[in-house]
């Protein structure tokens, strides 16, 4: 709460089956506009297990393992899951868990609005499947299940953003400026000259050359304590986030004869530049 | 993007070895017919729409 850091949502605990439980988040006006979304982190609190519940498990090391997935409410009424974080927690432990859910949050980014809050379904399971009589996962319960209303350890959201005002590219270079070493993030003009090579001679036919762009210029990199919170994360490199494919018209010989051929190159030109660091998560499309 | 990258990606388009040699007698009087100049330039177009990812 309050912090200067990132933004937190409140959630609400909708219902549950036995151990699968539905969480919902109120998203608009969340995500500041114009901002990278580096990590959401799904916060639950789990509750103590009394001592003498404890006592009586076997084996004793157990664990239970918690999946969360996006759900989304199509427009016909069905529901469809996207598994976006699981792993295990020890049933001893309590306290705090963090689930990333950035990819559920990215999903929920390319609904089309007036978008559904985001809903995110928690399930807790046996650590493996099978016939095991251990029910020690049943053990394993989050905050929401206690006192309800207690506004005590309810789930939580944690949206960690950057302003791309500040972190993200600058669309085309100024082609006035030279680029220096000082030059944000930008798309340069570069153009393939095809006429100049000698392989292509009598053998592309068109075109005799293109706008290829390249992306030069430097990103501004997160502080050192944001960047020590994402420690998954390299720097911070101007690289091409955007590209379209170049047809081309060569000469083909078959049979003694010389015909014309249009072949496609896929990701010859650059579209557009960005700011992206190595190990940043790459957004799944999400299905029509 | 480098000569020898536009080369390389060109030739695994087309599946072949290397860059074929042709004379200047081969292209010379080689007319573009109407559909390959449509199919050109209806891929032309589409390409400035398509936004595949880069890396």
């Amino acid at each position: 709460r309050f912090s200067q850091n990132f933004r937190e949502v409140a959630g609400r605990f909708l219902g549950s089956e036995a151990d699968t439980h539905l969480l919902v988040f109120g998203m608009e006006q969340r995500l500041p506009p114009n901002s990278e979304l580096v990590q959401a982190a799904l916060r639950l609190f789990q509750e103590p297990v009394p001592a003498a519940a404890l006592h009586r498990l076997s084996p004793r090391g157990a664990q239970a393992l918690v999946t969360v997935e996006w759900l989304r409410v199509r427009d016909d009424g069905s529901n469809r899951t996207s598994l976006v974080d699981s792993r295990l927690v020890s049933v001893h432990e309590s306290g705090w868990k963090t689930f990333d859910v950035t990819e559920a949050v990215n999903f929920w980014q390319q609904l089309s609005r007036p978008r559904q809050p985001l809903l995110l379904q928690v399930s807790v399971q046996r650590e493996r499947l099978g016939p095991q009589p251990s029910g020690a996962h049943r053990l394993v319960r989050f905050a929401w299940q206690g006192a309800r209303g207690a506004g005590h350890g309810e789930p939580r959201l944690e949206l960690h953003t950057l302003d791309l005002s500040d972190y993200g590219a600058q669309g085309d270079c100024d082609p006035e400026t030279p680029v220096t070493e000082g030059t944000r993030c930008c798309r340069q003009e570069m153009y393939v000259d095809l006429q100049g090579m000698k392989w292509a001679e009598n053998w592309v036919l068109e075109p005799p050359g293109f706008l290829a762009y390249e992306c030069v210029g430097t990103c501004l990199q997160p502080p050192g304590p944001l960047a020590a919170q994402w420690p998954f994360l390299g720097p911070r490199q101007c690289i091409p986030s955007e590209m379209a494919s170049l047809p081309v018209i060569v000469s083909v010989r078959e049979g003694g004869r010389t015909r014309p051929q249009v072949v496609s190159l896929p990701n010859m030109r650059v579209q557009k530049c960005s700011c992206a660091s190595d190990g940043a998560l790459m957004p799944r499309r999400l299905e029509p | 993007l480098s000569e020898e990258q536009l080369l390389g990606r060109l030739l695994q388009r087309l599946q072949l070895r290397e860059a074929p040699v042709l004379d200047r007698a081969d292209v010379e009087g080689l007319a573009v017919p109407a559909h390959v100049r449509a199919q050109y330039v209806a891929l032309l177009q589409r390409s400035r729409g398509d936004r595949s990812r880069g890396k």
